[in-house]
């Protein structure tokens, strides 16, 4: 069996890409393969892990276009124990690509079927849009993690994410779960911070009345704290584990993949 | 005349909004009339601004369905000389709503001639997207600034963003220029940033030599330090100098006020 995880929020730089990689390499230090499926036209997940996006050799844009293709072709072992399904510029013309193709939702998740159970968790790092690459994720993955900024704006983007899951659960995936929220950049010091993490806490709470697909979610804890490492890691194509790894980005990092393994191991 | 200015960055989260609104009170505190205009769906300038985005009043998304509606009788005077052309959720279907009207991208444009000289200064709060609404914001200005923060990763966008400028100055608007990019949440501590605002230095020093939009652009200095009060502020819906006058965030943003008046005082 496998933790397939959509780290999802239609809301830009909020930590999507970062989370992704560094949970992934959280996780493969402690031993678990672990697949990322960058689905961002961006390729910043497959920037931060060291590809060239300007080196084309196969990427998800191919394996969305023809799903003839055999997917274990083009995953790559970029790191020990972490491997990427790479993404490159041309994704970003696969929404109108198959703008009529009629199983357009579902061809993400016959692409990690056919990998089949090589990878025992797989986090899907999507862009910042609630579009057919979003979608697609929603469709094939089971969870749901949502990196957000503990700030009064990023609240406002909430609602609209959980219709999105909610209408994917509803037509297409009805196992699809929200596991919780992981807060990036963390400033913890102030009140407002405080404020919105218990806004936060209490929307948890109350929907545990609910039958939701976020009726357990939770926010994970710790928060990962902003910590510049995190920023300038990217830019080597090395993981904070790589880079800093006394830094407190490693240390939250790795308290998340503990908490994402051992939840897993528990269930 | 009137300098129109469009923030624009199809990245998410890099201070767009919150450069709009405290640019625009920093204007107002020098005496000048300034307008803001909300593109975005998401409304966050709105709701900065003190206004509730469920009151619907007559808003952007109007404006651009019915041309023959009068912008003036939309626009309110939110602060002391401060005005907002609100944007609310609606807005996100416009895209689809104007897709087949031919005169869709000059829309804006409209509007805002129909308002005249009233505004001195008047800055069009981008989406973070590359669609209808932004590309409407560059034929309507005719001036653009580029907020972002000095990561690697954020780098990687201002191609894409300057290719879009240049096609929209090419094809629509010969005139549009980019006056420059203003680093928000800036961290100047680390080596990192340091290189990040070199590259941009010597790519705007390079740019002397071309004959496109960019190349009288630079880096307003100094740069927006983070600075949480910045974050804080539109849960109240107020500026940085009503909230925080005394904060770093004032500081920054009164001095991006006193460059961008008394430059256009002195072309
Ligand atoms: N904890 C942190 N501390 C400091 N910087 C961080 C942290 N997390 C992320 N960043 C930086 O913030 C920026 C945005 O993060 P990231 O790219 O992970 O967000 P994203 O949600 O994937 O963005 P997008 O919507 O563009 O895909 C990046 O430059 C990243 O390096
Ligand atoms: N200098 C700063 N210091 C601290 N926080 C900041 C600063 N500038 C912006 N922020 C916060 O960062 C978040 C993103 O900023 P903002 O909304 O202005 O970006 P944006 O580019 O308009 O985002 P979007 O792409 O969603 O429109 C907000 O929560 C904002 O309050
Ligand atoms: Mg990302
Ligand atoms: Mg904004």
């Amino acid at each position: 069996p496998q933790r397939v995880i959509a780290l999802m929020n239609q809301k830009g730089g909020v930590g999507k890409t970062t989370t992704t990689v560094n949970l992934a390499a959280g996780i493969a230090r402690l031993g678990r393969r672990v697949l990322v499926v960058d689905l961002d036209p961006q390729a910043h997940a497959t920037l931060a892990l060291g590809l060239d996006p300007s080196e084309i050799s196969g990427s998800m844009y191919d394996l969305l276009i023809d799903p003839s293709l055999d997917p274990n072709q083009v995953v790559r072992e970029v790191k020990p124990g972490l491997w990427l399904l790479r993404a490159e510029t041309d994704l970003a013309a696969v929404e109108s690509e198959l703008a009529g193709a009629p199983d357009r939702h579902g061809r993400l998740a016959k692409v990690l079927a056919r990998l089949g159970d090589a990878y025992e968790f797989v986090l899907l790092d999507c862009p910042p849009a609630l579009g057919l690459l979003t979608v697609s994720a929603l469709v094939a993955a089971r969870e749901v993690l949502v990196p957000m900024q503990a700030q009064f704006l990023a609240l406002q983007g909430v609602g609209k994410l959980l219709e999105t899951v909610g209408l994917v659960a509803r037509e297409v995936n009805p196992r699809l779960r929200v596991a919780g929220v992981v807060l990036c950049m963390f400033d913890g010091q102030t009140t407002h911070t405080q404020e919105v993490l218990a806004d936060l806490e209490s929307f948890f709470t109350e929907a545990r009345k609910s039958q939701t697909p976020w009726q357990f979610a939770r926010v994970y804890r710790p928060p990962v704290r902003r910590n510049i490492k995190l920023a300038e890691c990217p830019s080597f194509g090395q993981t904070i584990f790589e880079y800093a790894p006394d830094a407190a980005g490693a240390k939250d990092y790795a308290a998340l993949a503990e908490s994402v393994v051992s939840e897993w191991d528990s269930r």
